[in-house]
């Protein structure tokens, strides 16, 4: 049992180390045992280092840096132990645009082993869908979903309730 | 073991019967602010096990029942219904398609349904256990919770690991 | 001080009652002491209904309709009792396009009597903007100060390093 | 009450000299993830008295210094200055234009300054008190903050109110 964490553990830290500078284009990041003596009980600790910054707290990583460090460290855990699904509700909002390239870049790598269903409100991440749902709620307090098309986004950027799905 | 479809039913803002069906590769769900899109990832914890109404952004279960609205009354109960494809097999039971549904009725009453069998809820737990897919799987990120990981003490963190582990 | 708390408070009541409506294009809101008989003591409770909506508890609405209340409440206190200047950092992230014109509309005004300063990383938001600065990291690690045209958020969407400030 | 201008030196990120000028109506700040613009708020709260580095997302003051990065040396202080209109006599000084200045040496001393007078922390904090403004007003709401007013319990949101009143 206590070897069986210690392989997960580090499969996920390569995985970590790996998608991290993926996702910075650089940099380093690490995840280790606060006390390597004592495998079963001992905290994990996180490091982060964007590319050509110092190496801080990463309580002082910006609100973007913290969402892809996250991700990267979430998605490390995914291949190191794959789940069937991965459900990722607006993830996004703290991205800007060049990051959330990078994003929806790695989702895509993901997707030999895994299937996503990801919630956003922004246009680039719409953009990497299979398919694409409306939620709406014409009648005030009552959802309804509805298919969209990609088509359908690129102008108004939203939904509108006279579609039927 | 992938995701199906997801139906609901009752549960919170979704009075009428809705179906969404789910891409193999990415589906993504878009709509206004208040729409129901976090409804729907709260139905899949829901309908996996989820027993803590606070994590569900209630206070106490009868909360996820349709409460109704301007033009709607409340309804009697909730219900949602998960299916998955199991031809590979990785869930322990001899079916290529398994679904899995839960009710809650508005005296309390809960019901489980197992392809169409009535269960118990830890019955779904222990189906789900050790596939990686759960309630509080790590395959579930929700709005606002993608930093936790980051965010979190060493130990909270560890908690997170060995459940990946 | 009883009879002051109690007439900042009223203030604070009825400009949010208004400011929600403003905000929501109807539905209802209020804050109340949660034990009239102790109003030096007694804790504040916030209820909230968007129009057409069954009135549930807070914690219930959507990451945006959170958003939308919140900033009902914080300007209501701003009305009660100005402060010269107000910053908001990324207070429009969890917000549909639609959502962050209603409130940009609404932060226009409060100009008479108020400053803002506003960071974000929205289009529509950075359009209400009377001087626009970009903070870029050209010299890693290193933050240095650009001025920015609207012109030039439209096509790139971002600010490119070779702008002197 | 008008904000002015901000100078950061050394401050975070600001390893340069840089100075913001504040328009009268909204001023915007925008850029890439991790570029600064946060850091311009903690600038702000730091220099009115915050003294809670955690509140800055460091875990001790001398976090805020600029700790270097990969082509530039860490500094020995970090100094902010933030300058008001006082036209109108709102703060409790015979001046029309108000200078706060606040510098942090690696040492652990520090030095407040007003109007180019040598000052104490607590000279600035009762300067501002009773204007509405503060490191921990209402009218400063961080990233990922906007929705702790509805979020918290009745008494956290009392402390709130009272400040106000
Ligand atoms: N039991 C219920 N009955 C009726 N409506 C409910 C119930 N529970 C929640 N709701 C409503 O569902 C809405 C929230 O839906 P949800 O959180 O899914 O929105 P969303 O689409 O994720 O929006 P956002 O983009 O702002 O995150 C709220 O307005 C809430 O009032
Ligand atoms: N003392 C310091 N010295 C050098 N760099 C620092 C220091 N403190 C913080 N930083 C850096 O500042 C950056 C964070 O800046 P900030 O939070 O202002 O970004 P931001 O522009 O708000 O980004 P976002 O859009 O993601 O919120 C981090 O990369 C951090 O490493
Ligand atoms: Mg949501
Ligand atoms: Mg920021």
């Amino acid at each position: 049992s206590r070897e069986r964490f210690m392989k997960t553990f580090e499969s996920i830290r390569g995985h970590f180390q790996e998608l991290f500078r993926k996702l910075f284009g650089g940099g380093k990041a690490d995840v280790y045992l606060e006390n390597e003596a004592d495998v079963l009980e001992s905290g994990i600790e996180v490091v982060a280092r964007p590319p050509g910054k110092q190496l801080q707290r990463i309580s002082l990583l910006s609100g973007g840096e913290k969402t892809m460090a996250a991700v990267a460290l979430l998605l490390a855990i995914f291949r190191a132990r794959p789940s069937p699904f991965c459900i990722l509700d607006e993830v996004d909002a703290a991205l800007d645009e060049a990051n959330i390239d990078r994003f929806t870049g790695l989702v895509r790598e993901f997707l030999d082993r895994s299937q996503f269903v990801i919630i956003t409100h922004n246009k680039r991440t719409m953009g990497i869908g299979d398919v694409l749902y409306g939620v709406t709620m014409g009648e005030p307090g009552v959802s309804r979903k509805v298919s969209v098309k990609f088509s359908d986004i690129h102008q108004a950027g939203y939904v509108t309730d006279d579609k039927q799905a | 073991m992938e995701l199906k479809r997801l139906e609901l039913f009752g549960f919170k803002s979704f009075a009428d019967r809705t179906r969404f069906e789910f891409d193999s590769g990415i589906t993504v769900i878009v709509g206004p602010n208040g729409c129901g899109k976090s409804n729907v990832v709260d139905a899949v914890k829901w309908v996996l096990g989820e027993q803590s109404a606070r994590s569900l952004r209630g206070r106490e279960m009868a909360d996820v029942i349709f409460a109704g609205s301007e033009s709607r009354r409340s309804l009697g109960f909730a219900e949602a219904t998960l299916v998955f494809d199991n031809s590979r097999g990785l869930l322990p039971i001899g079916a290529t398609e398994v679904e899995v549904s839960r009710r809650l009725y508005r005296s309390g009453e809960s019901e489980y349904v197992l392809n169409r069998k009535p269960c118990r809820l830890r019955d779904v737990r222990e189906l789900f256990m050790d596939t990686g897919v759960g309630a509080d799987a790590y395959s579930l990120i929700e709005q606002g919770k993608v930093d936790v990981l980051l965010q979190s003490g060493p130990l909270e963190r560890r908690l997170i690991f060995e459940e990946a582990a």
